[in-house]
């Protein structure tokens, strides 16, 4: 309670009308900022605890060690570090919670460092696709969660004489 | 395809839209579902920040929104590079003009909207000029000078060019005079046709309609002087700002809002990832 309190103080500053608007000094924007950012670490804390909790007693090994997540800060670029375990051949279970109040089937976009991935849910493989986008990629797929719940998907790097990509699964075209 | 004449045609079984093969810009979207086709024309603009002149001091900053003119310039005057990616899951087409002003637009195979992502800023002021950037839509609708914006998500007002419901409006700033509040959603009406319109954001901006069947939608602003309301700096935004909006065309209907507004809170509420990594197998994992 008291690592969320820190977001909610953050929140409650963030409430005032001068950061509603746009209204303030720069140093203040500033300042916003930071105290949302250090509200945000500490709230990406405890959901790592409360999630790895929650894993950790749904294992069929008792002796199963609680994983470690992480969050990635940079969805909406071109890098994420939360999957680099890709490129070293491990596997990347991402887990997605879903805020609103009813079931969604939505798209979803990670930012991956290899080319060449297959995704599962818990039935099996689904489709995916990655675009190349100069020398980044990402990957995109549909994700099937519950209201207030949470659905797994695991990115794996594919290897072998798997590792050329499908030519239909993506192609690109330079216009002009 | 360079130099073809057949456009860009990005379709799922909701709606199809189409991009022009040189410079990647949209043309149309059609409602696969009604068969009814917008044609419509999407363009970056900005307007100069007013520092003032002979009918007034006033300056354009972060409480007053007052451009030196009415007359908007193009954003863009160079040639972008325009890609295309197809797949099973999306197609995209990507219009970078430089490392400050990339637009993509995605169509997924199951969604009922088209997605644009803008990346824009920092915006560029060594000129000396102060810039307010302006998304502008031109459809072929016509929409009676009327638009309409939401009240902090909730309530859409009803909203009419140089016009307020409750005094006598005199007109000093026909442009910024229209520009109006949006928190997550804004559209226009073509009532004879009965089809909508309809820009979600992702985030608070404005947006106004100066001419029948356009909308604009604020994207960011730079101003070199202070608007003498109190902040005592001008609004120097040197960020660059990635957003992205979803475009809905559909009937004016009670059905057709159910869908928007769950669309707008799921781009205000996205699904949260978080990662981890294991040497398991997908199965074993699951």
């Amino acid at each position: 309670i008291q690592d969320i309190m820190v977001m909610r103080q953050a929140m409650g500053v963030a409430q005032h009308h001068d950061a509603v608007s746009g209204t303030e000094k720069q140093e203040v924007a500033d300042d916003y900022a930071e105290r949302l950012s250090i509200g945000n670490a500490a709230s990406l804390e405890t959901i790592n605890t409360v999630i790895g909790k929650l894993l950790t007693s749904s294992s069929k090994s008792k002796n199963a060690a609680t994983p470690n997540l992480s969050f990635c800060p940079l969805l909406n670029q071109s890098i994420c570090p939360a999957t680099n375990p890709l490129s070293e051949g491990s596997n990347v279970p991402v887990i997605f919670y879903n805020s609103l109040s009813w079931t969604r089937y939505e798209h979803v976009r990670v930012p991956i460092p290899v080319s060449n991935v297959s995704v599962s849910s818990t039935d099996g493989p689904i489709p995916s696709q990655v675009i190349n986008y100069n020398s980044s990629y990402i990957l995109e797929f549909y994700a099937l969660v519950s209201p207030l719940g949470y659905s797994t998907y695991v990115i794996s790097p594919v290897k072998g004489e798997e590792n050329e990509r499908p030519a239909e699964q993506v192609y690109e075209t330079i216009v002009t | 395809k360079e130099n073809t004449a057949n456009p860009i045609v990005f379709e799922n079984k909701y709606i199809s839209a189409q991009f022009n093969p040189n410079d990647g810009s949209l043309i149309s979207i059609t409602n696969v579902t009604s068969g009814a086709t917008l044609n419509i024309q999407q363009e970056y603009v900005w307007y100069q920040s007013s520092d003032g002149n002979y009918d007034s001091t006033q300056c354009s900053g972060a409480y007053i929104f007052r451009p030196n003119e009415d007359y908007a310039f193009k954003y863009n005057n160079i040639t972008p590079i325009v890609t295309v990616a197809q797949g099973p899951i999306s197609s995209s087409i990507r219009i970078f003009w430089s490392d400050i002003m990339v637009q993509t637009f995605r169509l997924y195979t199951e969604s009922e909207h088209l997605e644009v992502e803008e990346i824009i800023g920092p915006i560029d002021i060594s000129d000396n000029l102060g810039k307010e950037v302006v998304s502008r839509y031109t459809t072929d609708l016509s929409t009676d000078n009327t638009w309409y914006s939401d009240s902090n998500g909730m309530e859409m007002q009803k909203r009419i060019t140089n016009y307020r419901p409750s005094w006598n409006y005199t007109v000093v700033q026909p442009t910024s005079g229209n520009y109006v509040p949006v928190n997550a959603i804004t559209y226009i009406q073509d009532t004879s046709k009965n089809l909508q319109f309809t820009v979600l954001t992702d985030r608070s901006r404005s947006s106004a309609s100066l001419r029948s069947g356009q909308l604009d939608v604020m994207m960011h602003r730079r101003t070199l002087m202070d608007d003498g309301r109190g902040v005592g700096q001008p609004m120097n935004e040197s960020t660059q700002i990635i957003t992205t909006s979803k475009l809905i065309f559909h009937d004016i209907s009670e059905v057709a809002q159910s869908h928007y507004r769950p669309t707008a809170l799921g781009l205000a509420h996205p699904l949260y990832p978080m990662f981890t990594s294991t040497q398991q197998s997908s199965s074993q994992w699951n």
